[in-house]
């Protein structure tokens, strides 16, 4: 995965 | 998604919004930075990289294409515009946008969360994103004569990093392993550049004044 669950803000 | 984050993503939203009014309607630019907005244009290019490959929610995924649909239209109207660019201040609007953002990729390449292609540009976009507002400040300062619309425009922005600060603080204090040192010092030093500008707005406000910043 490249980006983890973390990165949901915009 | 907590009120926080709601806040702030719709002060961004509204910040926009009174940008692409004002724009649209107006038909003028005059007192908005074209170096921000193609810095924000940047930042937003840089960051959803991942908008095909990695799903959070409908929501994330509009929202995105609303920032990068916004951004480059902006930027699109204020340099091809047969009406809009003619009113854009090209002599004050001087900010060499390169200063910023060589420093930018250079700190990314040297301090972020993992070493590859798209975390580095992802951390580079919120190093550029903290020092992006800096072109439309001095512009602001040089121009002096502030309308509604711009002054509205960067209140708003400055509420949206507001707003995400207060979002960290609940996340931090309800979601295990929510650490974020690098968007939190970046946001940080971002929010930190509106101080004075916010100081004056609220000046003028409090004074039922037309917001007038010291030469």
């Amino acid at each position: 995965k490249l980006f983890d669950d973390t990165k949901d803000e915009l | 998604m907590n009120i926080f984050r709601l806040a702030g993503d719709m002060t961004h939203l509204a910040s926009v919004l009174v940008l692409l009014l004002k724009i649209h309607t107006i038909k003028s630019c005059a007192g908005v930075s074209l170096k921000t907005q193609e810095l924000y244009a940047i930042v937003f290019a840089t960051r959803y990289l991942d908008i095909l490959t990695s799903f959070v929610s409908i929501y994330n995924t509009l929202m995105k294409l609303i920032f990068l649909g916004s951004s480059f239209s902006i930027v699109w109207y204020m340099k091809y515009h047969k009406t809009v660019r003619r009113t854009y201040d090209r002599d004050q609007d001087t900010f060499r946008h390169w200063f910023l953002m060589l420093p930018c990729l250079l700190l990314a390449l040297l301090i972020h969360e993992k070493f590859t292609f798209f975390e580095v540009l992802w951390t580079f976009s919120l190093y550029l994103e903290a020092v992006a507002i800096l072109p439309q400040l001095v512009l602001l300062q040089r121009t002096r004569n502030i309308d509604n619309l711009t002054g509205q425009y960067i209140f708003l922005l400055g509420g949206y990093r507001g707003f995400y600060i207060l979002n960290w603080i609940y996340r931090y204090f309800t979601e295990p392993h929510y650490v974020h040192w690098i968007t939190w010092i970046a946001g940080l030093v971002q929010t930190l550049l509106y101080a004075d500008f916010f100081y004056y707005y609220f000046l003028s406000w409090k004074n039922n004044k037309k917001l007038q910043l010291p030469a």
